[in-house]
């Protein structure tokens, strides 16, 4: 059986509401090492792969694997009941047809409990193969968003090109064309608004720019973002939680 | 014009 606390409900909140206009039903795997989410998006352009690590919650126990089959907006629609700082438990038996969520507030005077039914939903499983990515970039997930925010105005593509100069964003469209270039930097005040960039060689990419709208609501979840790439594969974007990560492999649209 | 691929030309599906 599965039980975990959570000490502020706002840490699966913000994690939920990032990911749930992407997903629809999806297996939530859960074992002693924590909580496991990887599914496809309803384009299958975009793989997002959550973990939410057992050292994250205040209170942890999953002795047997347990699979929470679900649909992410139901789950979304439960976690809105709660408050931000409402102590959060999820509970479920083995082999239980429910996930049972209780919301209550510090000073333990309210308690809500919500039953969410389960599914058993036989998704699709992609293998992710090790990748050595020829450039890494580690820079403010605010800043990403907003640079790919700007150019979407321009185009429903981005194309994205790193070199030992830097990180160039750029798109082109009916109204023109526009590009945004980052040179690698470290600011010694915010270590966030570093540019920090590992090459071994250049690499360009395309991407499709409301894909990527919807991977950066992730912006939410950390300050940094780390982007890797390599020739002809699938971005790797991560933004790292206090214990696990949400991870999004995004493919890229190739010059035909 | 680029072309739009879908992740399953990449990864296989185990």
């Amino acid at each position: 059986m599965l039980e975990a606390k959570l000490d502020a409900a706002s840490q699966l909140k913000k994690i939920v509401e990032a990911i749930r206009d992407m997903l629809g039903e999806c297996n939530i795997e859960c074992n002693e090492t924590g909580l496991a989410l990887q599914s496809l998006d309803k384009s299958h352009i975009v793989l997002v792969s959550l973990l939410l690590g057992s050292d994250g919650f205040s209170e942890y126990r999953c002795d047997r694997g347990v699979t929470l089959g679900l649909n992410i907006n139901s789950l979304a629609t439960v976690l809105r009941c709660a408050n931000n700082d409402d102590i959060l438990t999820l509970r479920s038996e083995d082999r239980a047809n429910e996930l049972i969520l209780t919301f209550e507030d510090s000073k333990a005077d309210r308690i809500s409990e919500f039953n969410l039914r389960l599914m058993d939903i036989d998704q699709e499983y992609l293998a992710i193969p090790e990748t050595e990515y020829a450039a890494t970039v580690v820079m403010s997930a605010a800043v990403l968003q907003r640079t790919l925010r700007d150019l979407s105005a321009l185009s429903e593509a981005v194309t994205i090109e790193i070199d030992k100069e830097g990180i160039r964003f750029s798109a082109e469209g009916d109204l023109g064309k526009g590009s945004t270039h980052f040179k690698p930097c470290v600011d010694m005040e915010n270590a966030e608004n570093s540019i920090n960039i590992t090459l071994s060689e250049p690499v360009s990419l395309s991407f499709n720019l409301q894909y990527f709208s919807n991977i950066t609501k992730a912006s939410s979840l950390s300050s940094t973002v780390t982007l890797q790439m390599t020739a002809g594969m699938p971005a790797q974007i991560e933004y790292k939680l206090p214990s696990g990560h949400v991870r999004y492999y995004f493919a890229p649209k190739i010059e035909d | 014009e680029n072309l739009q691929i879908s992740l399953g030309e990449f990864f296989d599906s185990s």
